[in-house]
C-alpha cells in the first residue's frame, strides 16, 4: 500500500503567501449585520405608569448592524439601495450608504387613564418594529 | 445603558440616567405645538409632563378595562389577531353627576330612577361611534335566586336632539351576572357624531322576578338598589393615520402577500391576453 509519491504533487497547490482563513472571511456571514434587537423598557421607569395602565413592558425592538452589499431579497429591500451603493463606492463617497432601519411594524394597545379620570384602550399602529430593511 | 448584544434591558429599578428628562424628547425643538407632529400617544405623554389625572377611575371601571385589555392584547401589548372587531378605542367614562329621584320600593321592585350626567370631552372628532353600552354592576356579589326580569326606560334629557330618538324603552333578564349591559347606541350615535360632549340622561327599571320559570322561589323582595350607578362605554373607531386599522392591514396583508414578482407576472400575463384580444 505504499504508493510512490512523486516529487511534482509535493509542491503547494497555492503560493504559500496565500491565507486561507482570510479568503474563507468574504464568505462568512458579518459579525455585525443589520437585524433587530430588544430594548425592553417598562412605563415605571418612564414614570408614565401613573396613568398608562397597560401594558407593564413595552418592547419597541430597534434595527441596529452593517447592510452588506448584496441586500435585495434578504433584507427586501428595494433595488434603489443597490444602486445607492454603487454611487457611495464609486461615484460619490458623500452619498451615504444604505441604513438598517425598520421595514415592518406591529401595533400596540394601550390603556390609559385620561385627565378626567376615564379609560380609554387604544390601538397604535407601527409601535413595535417587527422586520428590519436596507434603504 | 445596554447589555451587550440582544436583549438591551434597563436595570430592572435602575432610574433612567440620560441628561435630557424624557419628556424633552418629546418637546417640538422650537417648543412650537404643532398638532400633527406628535402622534396623539406622545401628544398624551408630552400633555401629562407632571400633571395627574384630576380624577381617579372607579376601581370596579379599571378592573372591568383590564380584563377587556386581556381579551384583547397580547401581555406584550400586542392586538390579538383572531379579534375581528372594527374598533381600535374602547372609552369608559363614569358619570361626573348622579341624581337619585324617587326611591326604589322593595316589594315590587321599582328602582329609584336615576339622572346621570357624562362628559364626553376626551372623544375626539375622529374617533367615530359603533357602538355604546351602558355597563351595571352590583355593590357586592348577589347571588339571585331566580332569573329577573327587568324592563327599563332611558331618556335622553340633554341636549335636546331634533332627530336622535330621546326615548328607548327596553328589557332584559339577568341572572347571577356580575356585569349588565345595555345597549344605548341609537340614543347616542347622532349625539356623539354631532360633537355633542355632556349627555344627560336619566334611566329607571321595573323589575320581576320570573315566577313562571322559578315559582318555588321564595318571595322576598330584592334589594335592587345593589345597582351601582352605571358606566358608559363607547366602541369607537379612530380614523388617525396613527391608530391600527385591523380591516386595513388585514386587507392590505391579503393584497400584499403575494410578492412583488408574483404580482407583477400576473400583470404581465393580463397584459399579454389583453393584447391578444386587441
Amino acid at each position: 500500500g505504499q504508493e510512490i509519491i512523486s516529487p511534482e504533487f509535493k509542491k503547494p497547490l497555492v503560493p504559500v503567501s496565500f491565507n486561507l482563513s482570510e479568503y474563507f472571511k468574504q464568505f462568512l456571514f458579518p459579525q455585525n449585520e443589520c437585524e433587530l434587537h430588544d430594548f425592553r423598557l417598562s412605563f415605571s421607569q418612564l414614570k408614565w405608569d401613573s396613568w398608562i395602565v397597560a401594558p407593564h413592558r413595552y418592547n419597541p425592538r430597534y434595527c441596529k448592524g452593517d447592510c452588506p452589499r448584496a441586500v435585495r431579497h434578504r433584507y427586501g429591500s428595494p433595488v434603489h439601495t443597490m444602486v445607492q451603493n454603487i454611487i457611495y463606492e464609486r461615484l460619490d463617497p458623500s452619498v451615504p450608504r444604505p441604513s438598517c432601519v425598520p421595514g415592518k411594524y406591529s401595533p400596540l394597545s394601550v390603556l390609559t387613564i385620561e385627565p378626567d379620570g376615564s379609560i380609554a384602550y387604544k390601538e397604535y399602529e407601527d409601535m413595535i418594529a417587527t422586520k428590519c430593511t436596507c434603504r | 445603558s445596554q447589555a451587550p448584544r440582544g436583549e438591551a434591558v434597563i436595570a430592572a429599578g435602575a432610574e433612567l440616567e440620560s441628561e435630557a428628562d424624557p419628556w424633552s424628547l418629546l418637546q417640538p425643538l422650537d417648543g412650537a405645538d404643532r398638532p400633527g407632529l406628535l402622534p396623539p400617544l406622545f401628544k398624551v405623554l408630552s400633555d401629562r409632563r407632571g400633571e395627574t389625572p384630576r380624577l381617579q377611575p372607579d376601581s370596579r371601571a379599571l378592573y372591568y378595562m383590564k380584563k377587556l385589555y386581556k381579551t384583547y392584547a397580547t401581555k406584550e401589548g400586542v392586538p390579538k389577531s383572531g379579534r375581528s372587531h372594527l374598533h381600535n378605542t374602547v372609552r369608559l367614562f363614569t358619570p361626573c353627576a348622579q341624581h337619585k329621584q324617587a326611591p326604589g320600593d322593595r316589594v315590587t321592585g321599582i328602582l329609584s330612577s336615576v339622572d346621570l350626567l357624562f362628559n364626553l370631552d376626551r372623544v375626539t372628532a375622529v374617533e367615530h361611534l359603533l357602538k355604546s353600552v351602558l355597563l351595571y354592576t352590583f355593590n357586592n356579589s348577589v347571588s339571585f335566586p331566580s332569573a329577573v326580569t327587568c324592563v327599563y326606560n332611558l331618556v335622553i334629557k340633554e341636549p335636546k336632539s331634533s332627530n336622535a330618538p330621546s326615548r328607548a324603552p327596553s328589557s332584559f333578564t339577568f341572572r347571577n351576572h356580575k356585569w349588565i349591559e345595555i345597549d344605548v347606541t341609537s340614543l347616542l350615535q347622532p349625539l356623539v357624531a354631532s360633537s355633542e360632549r355632556s349627555i344627560h340622561m336619566s334611566v329607571n327599571f321595573t323589575c320581576k322576578k320570573d315566577q313562571s320559570k322559578h315559582p318555588s322561589a321564595q318571595d322576598g323582595p330584592f334589594n335592587m338598589t345593589l345597582l351601582v350607578p352605571p358606566s358608559l362605554i363607547l366602541y369607537l373607531n379612530d380614523t388617525s393615520a396613527q391608530a391600527y386599522h385591523r380591516w386595513y392591514s388585514l386587507h392590505h396583508k391579503r393584497g400584499s402577500s403575494q410578492g412583488p414578482d408574483q404580482e407583477r407576472s400576473e400583470t404581465a400575463v393580463g397584459e399579454r391576453s389583453a393584447r391578444h384580444r386587441r
